[in-house]
């Protein structure tokens, strides 16, 4: 299996690689790529053997080729439909979020239990009431979601969202949620990203 | 310099750990705390080994030694006062958001520049204008901040925080920010998040 940090990595590789290109560079090395990000040449070279080949003798990678390697990789070469639950502070703020539509994801639908919250389009994305999560997620195809519910309501919701068909959940809420082996289950705890600052301060020379 | 991947898993152990001293567990293994979260005990004992020796022959983890151990590595041994900049809506999910309290993590102050944002506290987080950003930072002794902006004033609002005394900062905003070397800069993108569950979705066997 592909450790966690290495599909990550890739994240980072991709945006880079983006940013290059946009930049006008046709070509990079896993020493550039690496230095941009923070990363030895070694460990580029590294996460990429996990998939194959991809640089050429005296070139270094050609990065548009290297992008759509990527993105194969990722399963970021197609576009994903993404459903919503829960319209409260979180969901509104992701469904607000550009930087999914960079990357192919767009959010399908959003659903929530407050009446009040459901009904007309937020950011151009159509709102239901969660009792309409079947029909939408196999009218619309989807195949993600992201909860964005109370911690009391996480495990329900998921359950749902699997029974709708669903192969994948991003959960935001501050509880463990289970989901059946075939269903990728990916939780978020920001206060982790807080964490590796507090490393960082309590690490580093003080200013 | 110890890799991120490794300190976010300590963030995860350190979770883990607190989950089984709450069921009642005064010892734990590399083996038990490795599998409760999809990683080898290998795995569990070497990024330990960056930072001492923490096991008992015949005993193994000893949980609430443990959590001190990695508290005190991620530097949340102790409490942090945080401010937040930005009270949209990613803003405000976070001011409401448990889990950094469980960490250590409160916001002690939140920052805007609409007039119609700041004055009443949120979540009983006192709410003030840009503008007396470096007396509340100062008089506070706040170290560490979120980013919650548009991404056209991410970068001037890091410059302010920094001038302020800021040490760390956590940017939301899609936009690289730049800080000098003695100050943590992490970025958050969520949809890095997603891209980790299409990789499982693309890669696990279908339904
Ligand atoms: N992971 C993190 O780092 C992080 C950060 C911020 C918030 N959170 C979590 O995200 C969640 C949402 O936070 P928020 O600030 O937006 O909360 P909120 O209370 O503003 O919004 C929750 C929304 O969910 C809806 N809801 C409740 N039960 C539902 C159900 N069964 N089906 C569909 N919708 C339902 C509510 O009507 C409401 O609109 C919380 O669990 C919070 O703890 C996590
Ligand atoms: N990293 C991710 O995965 C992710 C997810 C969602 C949102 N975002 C980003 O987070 C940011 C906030 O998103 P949102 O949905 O809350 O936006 P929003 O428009 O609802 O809120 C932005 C807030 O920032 C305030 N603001 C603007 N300029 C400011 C300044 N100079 N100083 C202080 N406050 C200022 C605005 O008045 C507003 O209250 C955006 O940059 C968005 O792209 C990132």
């Amino acid at each position: 299996a592909v450790p966690k940090a290495v599909v990550s990595r890739l994240s980072l590789y991709l945006r880079e690689l983006q940013h290059l290109v946009r930049d006008g560079n046709e070509t990079t090395s896993s020493t550039q790529l690496g230095s941009l990000l923070g990363f030895t040449d070694a460990q580029v070279r590294k996460d990429l053997a996990y998939f194959g080949q991809f640089g050429y003798p005296g070139i270094g990678y050609r990065c548009t080729e290297l992008i759509d390697a990527v993105k194969r990789i990722l399963g970021t070469d197609r576009s994903w439909p993404v459903a919503l639950v829960g319209l409260g502070n979180l969901g509104r703020a992701l469904l607000g979020y550009r930087g999914f539509q960079n990357q192919g994801f767009s959010i399908a639908a959003a659903f929530d239990v407050d009446p009040q919250k459901v009904g007309p389009a937020i950011e151009n994305v159509p709102t239901f009431h969660l009792d309409e999560l079947a029909a939408v997620v196999a009218g619309k195809k989807i195949k993600l979601a992201i909860v964005a519910v109370p911690a009391a309501a996480a495990q329900e919701v998921a359950d749902r969202l699997i029974a709708a068909g669903i192969d994948g959940i991003l959960n935001f809420a501050p509880v463990t949620v289970t989901a059946p082996s075939n269903v990728s289950m990916v939780g978020v705890d920001l206060a982790i990203e807080l964490e590796q600052l507090t490393f960082n301060v309590v690490n580093q020379p003080s200013k």
